[in-house]
């Protein structure tokens, strides 16, 4: 049996590697992992996530995606050390303790599963979804324009030949509806992050506009400190700095994002990675940059997680 | 198998509005199949911009007719591919 010791977390890995993978963690922490299909892609394949829960019912949560982007290959390798931290950091670091005590976290690794076999099989540079599109001979959409978030808005492309193609419809993906469905669905989730790359960027909403969140004051006020935080907390490792901002001012208008759509829900602490850019590799990071780039991004992920718990609302 | 033998990625470091409304022209443009790893979207960041080989010429044209430096961050992306795709064989075969 393939143990999760054995799995290299400094290397690339394909779908099929990733999902053994995770049925090692789940049997190797019983009483803390286990691995939920929240629906299917639109090449029908599972959409694995995995919940990390101590017990209790319908805790309030903490969303984590990574990969929505397929050829952001570092963002699923992220997401799957990370996950692996989480699991054993549970019962020896008081902190990560303290969270799973009182909420649960749900990380979907492969957002886009369709795209990153796609990604291997056929087109490295792949970032869409696979779907066909009635009228064109071109496929996929990019499913982080598909929120129902400003849908159709500026910074999304209505051509279905386009990277940045927001979709015939909201939630017209089936990929981005599973999520959505479980949302709703759950109901309680306090935090929604999703990680991609590469930028050095920690963002939050919006995307579709440049006015300000509702909560800008408390957002700006309390939480820059906390958000500005979190980023140094990341920039402390190995000194990757980042920029800090709402999605539309500090890159640009982005209409469909999946961070305006939670926040819109009511999920308050949304929030976007865009993990480290090395100026010399672009989407293709070499494998021995996989964890240094998770272990930077744990340092903002478990600031942003201590703070979502000791904040409940 | 798509291939991208040739292909080289450009970094280009904006510095003025002009020169960021130059790149958006190129962007916006369909004939030489770019594709655009970082938009031009504020001149505090990079511009990132994968160039088929067949539009390297045409492109650095460009560039170079209106005085917009640029250096070339990946000089082959099938080479780095292929390096990739070796280290995750060699990695799955331990």
């Amino acid at each position: 049996e393939r143990s999760t010791r054995s799995l290299n977390f400094g290397a690339y890995h394909n779908l099929d590697t990733i999902y053994s993978w995770m049925d090692t963690l789940v049997a190797q922490h019983p009483n803390l992992v286990t691995k939920e299909e929240i629906g299917r892609s639109y090449e029908n394949r599972p959409m694995y996530v995995l919940k990390f829960s101590t017990g209790g019912y319908n805790r309030p949560a903490i969303w984590i995606d990574t990969g929505i982007h397929s050829r952001e290959w570092v963002s699923q390798a992220t997401g799957v050390w990370t996950a692996n931290k989480i699991a054993t950091d549970y019962g020896t670091d008081a902190s990560v303790t303290s969270l799973l005590n009182n909420m649960d976290i749900y990380m979907l690794i492969l957002a886009n599963p369709d795209g990153y076999v796609y990604t291997h099989t056929n087109d490295r540079m792949w970032r869409k979804t696979r779907s066909k599109v009635s009228g064109s001979i071109c496929r996929g959409v990019d499913p982080n324009r598909n929120w129902d978030a400003g849908f159709g808005g500026p910074g999304a492309s209505a051509n279905p030949c386009s990277d940045s193609y927001h979709g015939p419809s909201a939630h017209s993906e089936i990929e981005v509806k599973n999520v959505v469905d479980l949302i709703k669905r759950h109901g309680n989730f306090k935090s929604f992050i999703s990680v991609h790359a590469y930028s050095q960027l920690l963002m939050y909403p919006y995307g579709y506009t440049c006015n300000k969140v509702p909560d800008q004051l408390e957002l700006v006020r309390k939480e820059k400190l906390k958000r500005r935080a979190a980023a140094q907390k990341l920039t402390s490792l190995y000194g990757t700095s980042y920029k800090v901002g709402n999605i539309c001012n500090i890159i640009y208008q982005a209409s469909g994002g999946s961070i305006d759509w939670s926040y819109n829900a009511g999920i308050k602490y949304s929030f976007a990675f865009e993990l480290r850019d090395t100026g010399r590799y672009g989407f293709i990071l070499p494998a021995g940059q996989i964890i240094p780039t998770a272990s930077e991004t744990w340092l903002a992920l478990k600031h942003i997680m201590e703070y979502v718990r000791d904040h409940p609302y | 198998q798509r291939l991208f033998v040739g292909d080289q990625v450009i970094r280009v470091n904006a510095q003025t509005e002009e020169e960021l409304r130059l790149l958006q022209a190129l962007e916006a443009q369909q004939e030489w199949e770019l594709d655009f790893w970082l938009h031009p979207v504020s001149t505090e960041l990079p511009v990132d911009i994968r160039v088929p080989r067949s539009s390297l010429t045409s492109v650095k044209g460009y560039l170079h007719g209106h005085n917009i430096p640029f250096t070339v961050m990946i000089n082959n992306l099938q080479e780095l591919l292929d390096e990739e795709r070796v280290e995750m064989e060699e990695n799955q075969k331990k």
